[in-house]
């Protein structure tokens, strides 16, 4: 990405200090990161193999180049596999020319290159954002398994497709698997993506799922098995501005990538609910949905469209459509101060709820309503940033209220990352425009964010367990924003871990953690013996060889958070910490929940050698309840004075 | 009763395979007869066990991919997890 990196890191474009996780982990040297997603654009320079010596001996994977569109692997670009049975096999149709591993959809490279990608001077979009776009791990190989593909009744990537795309990648001797993509919250042995991720981490292997793009709902977190990094999105320090100006004098800032608009003058500015064509309705046109608006009313003017409806509705496109010279997006309530800069159809920008309300009720004030919209062009040093982005998917988790997810935040708004040239950013088809670099936002580009940090960690600390690195990366994140104010969502109020899990990662604490909470297989199917499954349903999980403890208590699962769900009076909760640092005294910093009280015993703990564990208590007692609060919020944190080693504590004192 | 009943794609779970990283050729077919075998003890015959699989996991997940009618993956689910072939978006 060109400016994500520099944003976590902090760090000025183009300086890299020699003390940044980047030279200390040697830019993921060797590691290899795979995805799994809609296949990879080969031809990028992202993946070009200029100073890549020989393919690590440990690859086994493969190049899949059987077909005329088939990808040819390089020494970075080095395995390419596709899966499409599933896909068939749910009435999904591919003809020999799209049966490859080609990403054709942008996606996967947009997230594989955000994870592995080179360094790329001069990246931008349409000259937007212009400056050099890297991945977390430059150095690292990278893998793509594609498993998506166009979609059926809303879908594009198959359970099927999906855990026979971590079988191979386990075979082929890759170290993080990445992925973007996800459902609805559902049972760990329902979900192939579950599945084939504890089998990746039972082999070692780190894998990063994005948490899903169904915020702000409460209980929207999908992948949510404990052995999944998961991530939610927030925002970075840099907007793509184009102004609303408005006749009355008002000037509203908003986000685009769009081209200007071809005057330099105001233009006529209605409503889509003005426009409406005779059958539709007024929420439907003011949501600019399909065949809703009357090209007569719009035509030469700019439309104002209210954000929402389908997904899968590009309103820029409807809008374009009926004749309009450009659009303004305004956001509905829930997304907020939320503002995406989209490479629209026509001139355009989006702009937050309130400035849709000035618009809205500029248009209903006067008979001639005239608007403009200036050029987008990029700003940095954004206050305040980062902030939860409004349609990151929230805890509580709905499977297992038990364990906070997500675990982290990472940028996924406005993103700039290697692009499929096979078809243009809006997928349009009369859309002819193709760039090699491309924004989008969603979980699933903040997940290959925390995807590249794993594969420097990986390079630095091989040893690692893939727990220890998910403790590593979230225990040391951060939850004030650059305004030194604890972060907000996308409403401005202030964010809760149901969003941000730990914080917003920090690539340079990560590396050198202090202590981890790690967790290994056997911790895992306690974790599910303790949920509740049967024997039987087990069995599988364990390979037959193991046997669920008499006592087994989720509360004393050592995730690095500590969730207590539905506490009555008291409880005690059980952590052992790994010193991966220097021998020294942690002492311990609380936090109170509000109407809880948390006692830590011992107090602190003296490590003497590396490698050596701990175990203390946390007592929450209700203290009193807070009516109108299901939930509270808390955390604690560990410090040798060097190292800062937290955990957010969530207490539910209703059942 | 439907004169046709409506099949669709499940995943039969099995958990893992037995066989080591160093794997041949050899274990891999094996794990496939397995599969047939196991299918077809419960639609009869391992011909039509070999018809309704469409991915046979065999490095590290054991497992298969296969269509059924739903009576069938009820019946299998009995023994072993099985779940719908579900689809999933990107995000």
């Amino acid at each position: 990405t060109t400016h994500s990196w520099d944003f976590m890191l902090l760090e000025k474009e183009g300086v890299i200090h020699s003390s940044s996780v980047w030279n200390q982990a040697r830019f993921g040297e060797d590691t290899i990161i795979a995805n799994l997603d809609t296949g990879v654009w080969p031809e990028s320079d992202s993946f070009s193999d200029k100073g890549f010596g020989p393919i690590p001996s440990k690859w086994k994977g493969k190049c899949e180049d059987d077909t005329p569109t088939g990808v040819k692997c390089n020494r970075k670009l080095i395995g390419a596999r596709y899966f499409n049975k599933g896909y068939e096999a749910y009435g999904g149709k591919l003809n020999s020319t799209n049966k490859s591993a080609r990403d054709d959809e942008g996606h996967g490279t947009h997230t594989l290159s955000t994870a592995g990608g080179n360094f790329v001077p001069g990246a931008n979009v349409f000259g937007l954002g212009n400056g050099t776009a890297k991945g977390g791990s430059p150095k690292a190989r990278v893998a793509a398994y594609k498993v998506c593909w166009a979609p059926i009744n809303g879908s594009e990537c198959f359970d099927a497709d999906i855990m026979a795309g971590f079988d191979a990648a386990i075979h082929d001797g890759v170290d993080v698997i990445s992925v973007s993509l996800g459902g609805d919250p559902t049972d760990y042995f329902n979900d192939g993506l579950a599945i084939g991720a504890f089998h990746a981490v039972k082999n070692g292997i780190v894998v990063v799922c994005s948490a899903g793009n169904s915020g702000p709902i409460d209980g929207s977190v999908s992948n949510v098995a404990p052995w999944m990094i998961t991530v939610g999105a927030s925002t970075l320090d840099r907007e793509f501005q184009a102004f609303v100006e408005l006749r009355n004098g008002k000037r509203l800032k908003g986000t685009s990538l769009s081209r200007p608009l071809p005057k330099d003058t105001f233009y006529p500015l209605i409503s889509g609910s003005q426009a409406k064509a005779a059958d539709a309705t007024d929420e439907d046109a003011l949501r600019c949905l399909p065949e809703t608006l009357d090209p007569k009313k719009v035509k030469g003017k700019i439309l104002a469209c209210l954000r929402g409806g389908s997904a899968r509705v590009d309103k820029g496109y409807q809008a374009l459509m009926a004749g309009a010279a450009g659009m303004i997006l305004c956001n509905d309530k829930l997304s907020g101060n939320e503002i995406i800069a989209d490479p629209h159809v026509l001139p355009a920008s989006q702009i937050t709820y309130e400035d849709g309300l000035e618009v809205i009720a500029y248009i209903d004030s006067t008979d001639d309503p005239l608007a403009y919209i200036t050029a987008p062009s990029a700003q940095t040093g954004i206050k305040p940033a980062p902030f939860m982005a409004s349609f990151s998917s929230r805890g509580p988790n709905t499977v297992t209220p038990q364990l906070l997810k997500p675990d982290i935040t990472a940028p996924g708004v406005n993103i700039i990352a290697a692009y499929t040239e096979a078809s243009s950013p809006t997928d349009e088809a009369f859309d002819k425009r193709k760039t090699p670099y491309n924004t989008e936002s969603g979980t699933s580009m903040s997940c290959p964010h925390v995807s590249g940090v794993a594969g420097l960690l990986k390079t630095l600390h091989p040893e690692w367990s893939p727990a220890a690195i998910r403790s590593a990366i979230v225990t040391t994140a951060r939850t004030r924003d650059n305004t030194m104010n604890p972060m907000v969502d996308g409403s401005f109020e202030e964010a809760t871990p149901f969003s941000y899990g730990h914080g917003h990662i920090r690539p340079n604490r990560a590396m050198d953690p202090g202590l981890i909470y790690d967790l290994n297989v056997n911790d895992y199917l306690d974790f599910l013996c303790a949920s509740g499954y049967r024997k039987t349903m087990l069995q599988p999980f364990s390979d037959g060889h193991y046997k669920c403890p008499q006592t087994a208590h989720l509360r004393d699962f050592n995730y690095p958070s500590i969730t207590v769900h539905a506490l009555e009076e008291s409880a005690t909760v059980t952590r052992r910490v790994k010193n991966v640092g220097s021998p020294g005294t942690y002492a311990v910093n609380i936090r109170n929940p509000l109407g809880i009280s948390v006692s830590v015993e011992p107090t602190t703990l003296t490590f003497k050698d590396v490698g050596e564990e701990k175990s203390y208590n946390v007592t929450l007692t209700v203290k009193w309840r807070e009516n109108d609060e299901a939930y509270v919020f808390g955390g604690l944190t560990w410090t040798d004075g060097k190292h800062y080693v937290r955990s957010p504590i969530v207490v539910s004192t209703e059942s | 009763a439907p004169a046709f009943a409506i099949k669709k794609s499940y995943i039969v779970y099995l958990g893992s395979h037995a066989h080591g990283p160093q794997v041949t050729t050899a274990d891999l077919d094996g794990v496939t007869e397995s599969h047939y075998e196991f299918l077809g003890s419960f639609l009869g015959s391992k011909d039509k066990a070999r018809d309704a699989i469409f991915y046979s996991y065999k490095r590290h997940i054991n497992g298969f991919a296969a269509t059924l009618e739903e009576e069938e993956a009820d019946e299998i689910a009995k023994h072993v997890p099985v779940f719908l072939n579900k689809g999933k978006k990107l995000h």
